[in-house]
């Protein structure tokens, strides 16, 4: 995971996603 | 009988839809010589910016957010280049030969050749003419872009069966469009899901022809970008 920081955090960044 | 429920499947496509990013500029610098390393440095740039994008996107795929988060990693490290390549794709459709990596950054032929990306071109152009002739719809290009991550064919995936969920949440929305929408071509879904071996392949050698870039170091990368690249060779 260390290698893929940045996809790492923008991943867990909270956006919320819509909900159907 | 109860009146019949409107299919939660529709609305994957009308959310994905809503779903769809803002456009982004290229904006290259004013202040450097045009040249071929300004050319690559400009669409690395766009790319690096893009990739931000998309990974917000893809939180809005009904179903990705519910994967585990290697899952969710493992789809994007795969399908990035598709994704952004059928973004490409999508852009140039009212254009004749000439591809859109931006509104503000369109490339022809000879631009291409000098900036060393011709047979990136020539794949890209195929994949448009293909599109082109199935006179695809907004609708079928968001669902295609969904169905190209969930497809992606990581050989890391955790949790199979909730991506192979997820995919069939997908092509179902994909099919049920096409049979509401395009009853005249029973085949139109599977037209559809046949341009995507061509994609994944002009995704590859993109991937190859910047990974060989980033290798001999003349063009400078931002470092998601980067990170992306590490991640598929």
């Amino acid at each position: 995971k260390e290698k893929h920081k940045i996809l790492h955090q923008l991943l867990q960044n909270s956006t919320s996603p819509v909900d159907l | 009988l109860p009146p019949p429920t409107k299919k939660p499947l529709t609305k994957i496509v009308s959310h994905l839809l809503v779903a769809e990013p803002e456009k982004i500029y290229a904006m290259p610098d004013p202040t450097m010589p045009e040249s071929d390393i300004k050319a690559l440095t400009t669409l690395c740039d766009l790319a690096d910016r893009e990739l931000v994008v998309i990974i917000g996107w893809a939180k809005h795929i009904p179903g990705f957010s519910t994967l585990s988060l290697g899952d969710q990693m493992s789809l994007l490290q795969s399908a990035w280049m598709e994704i952004l390549i059928l973004s490409i794709v999508f852009r140039s459709l009212p254009y004749e030969d000439e591809l859109v990596y931006a509104e503000d950054y369109i490339m022809d032929e000879e631009h291409s050749r000098l900036t060393g990306l011709l047979d990136l071109y020539v794949s890209i152009l195929q994949l448009v003419r293909k599109y082109k002739k199935l006179k695809v719809e907004k609708e079928e290009f968001v669902t295609l872009k969904a169905i190209a991550l969930a497809n992606s064919d990581s050989m890391h995936i955790e949790d199979m069966e909730a991506v192979q969920k997820l995919q069939d949440a997908l092509h179902e929305a994909l099919q049920d469009y096409e049979s509401s929408q395009h009853q005249e071509d029973p085949r139109r879904a599977g037209k559809l899901l046949m341009t995507l071996p061509l994609l994944r392949q002009t995704a590859t050698k993109a991937v190859q022809h910047f990974y060989s870039i980033k290798v001999q170091g003349k063009v400078p990368m931002h470092k998601l970008f980067l990170e992306m690249l590490e991640a598929k060779v």
